[in-house]
């Protein structure tokens, strides 16, 4: 089974361990904050106060054989771009950063991050779509223009078939599935009828995606 | 068009102000730090230096008649929480407050939170999905058993048709879409031939998923 090392127990490493570990994995919790390793204890597989850049101690641990290590070491960005060196210069194949802006990102990846995340950019994006359109509930961003959206039915849609509302042909895009209570309708066709409650998960380019989340 | 509030220009409240300016709201930044505040008159529509629990200064913004009130406060819980019952209490209709554990959260839904969200914890599910599985990439979840994940293609898939890897009928999950590079294919046929490099957008229950990311 898979092991992974955490380095920062804040709130993002916090919920990451946990998650990890209820997933079946085996899970490294490291912080230099005695009392957060202690926390960590009852949670994680193996939890130890260290600092994340101490090599002598990372080397101790294995840190190399771990599946993915995660800096999860936030507001001091130094440590978390010197923490995210060391772990590629110590060996270890799959190392996720956690970058707070854009700039810090961009170093993380020249200095050979596998992966960096902005939890709080991504976060505060996917809210303010949220709260752009009333109906927006969920989205998976599939390209750089495409995605996929789910969103409540809009009232002009009640009691009509998906052919009479011509979601395809005038507004250019697809209704993938249909959330009904807890039924899913996959691949509707065209004489699928649409009931209030509904909730659409909806395919296309996003600026018709915005067109159709704006309907009444 | 809508007008937004955001307190606390942390990284989170930050991204919120500059994409909601982006999709053409009017936001107004407000944070106690007078270098943050600065900062943000080049993207905010407005940005004050104000203590958000200072009942005079919000009424004298006019507080109440925003669109949505966002507590972006992180650290300081108990500013968060007093920020967010005062919001309510100045007749603010919607009010979105971020909690930093499951707690917190109870804390926020008890005390009128209209929203409460969880921007550390969601991007750590997130990406521990992401880590579980080698070419699970994205999520969208449907209903508690339901979901539409993006994968990147098993390697047995490659070069075969839809129908002779029998997706539907022999793993019993829906492929809604493929993309190849930029390209989208929406609601593929059963001959639908798959390349390498493809990745499948796919529908279906949790665990026929989870098997279907397991398939190499
Ligand atoms: N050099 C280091 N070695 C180990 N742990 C560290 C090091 N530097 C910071 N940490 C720990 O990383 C954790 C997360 O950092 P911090 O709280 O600054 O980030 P954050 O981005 O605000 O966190 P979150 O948003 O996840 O709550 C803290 O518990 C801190 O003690
Ligand atoms: N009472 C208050 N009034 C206005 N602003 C406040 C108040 N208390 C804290 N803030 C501001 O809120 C902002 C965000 O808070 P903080 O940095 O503690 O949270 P955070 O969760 O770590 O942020 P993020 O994860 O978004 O970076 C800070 O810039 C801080 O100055």
């Amino acid at each position: 089974p898979k092991q992974f090392a955490v380095l920062g127990i804040g709130r993002f490493g916090e919920s990451l361990i946990k998650e990890l570990v209820r997933m079946g994995y085996e899970v490294l919790a490291v912080d230099v904050d005695a009392d957060l390793v202690q926390e960590a204890m009852e949670y994680a597989t193996h939890a130890v106060q260290a600092d994340a850049m101490e090599e002598s101690v990372l080397k101790s641990l294995g840190i190399k054989n771990f599946d993915a290590v995660i800096v999860a070491i936030g507001e001091n960005i130094q440590s978390n771009i010197f923490t995210t060196i060391l772990m590629k210069e110590l060996g270890v194949k799959k190392v996720v950063a956690k970058a707070g802006n854009a700039l810090h990102g961009k170093v993380l990846e020249k200095i050979g991050a596998d992966m960096v995340i902005y939890p709080e950019r991504d976060m505060a994006i996917k809210l303010a779509r949220t709260l752009a359109s009333q109906n927006f509930l969920e989205q998976i961003t599939l390209s750089s223009d495409y995605s996929i959206i789910e969103i409540s039915i809009p009232r002009s849609f009640i009691n009509k078939n998906l052919r009479q509302i011509g979601v395809r042909p005038r507004m250019n895009v697809t209704v993938l599935a249909i959330r009904r209570g807890d039924e899913i309708i996959v691949v509707p066709g065209p004489d699928q009828n649409l009931i209030n409650g509904d909730i659409l998960v909806v395919l296309g380019h996003n600026q018709d995606l915005d067109d159709l989340s704006d309907i009444d």
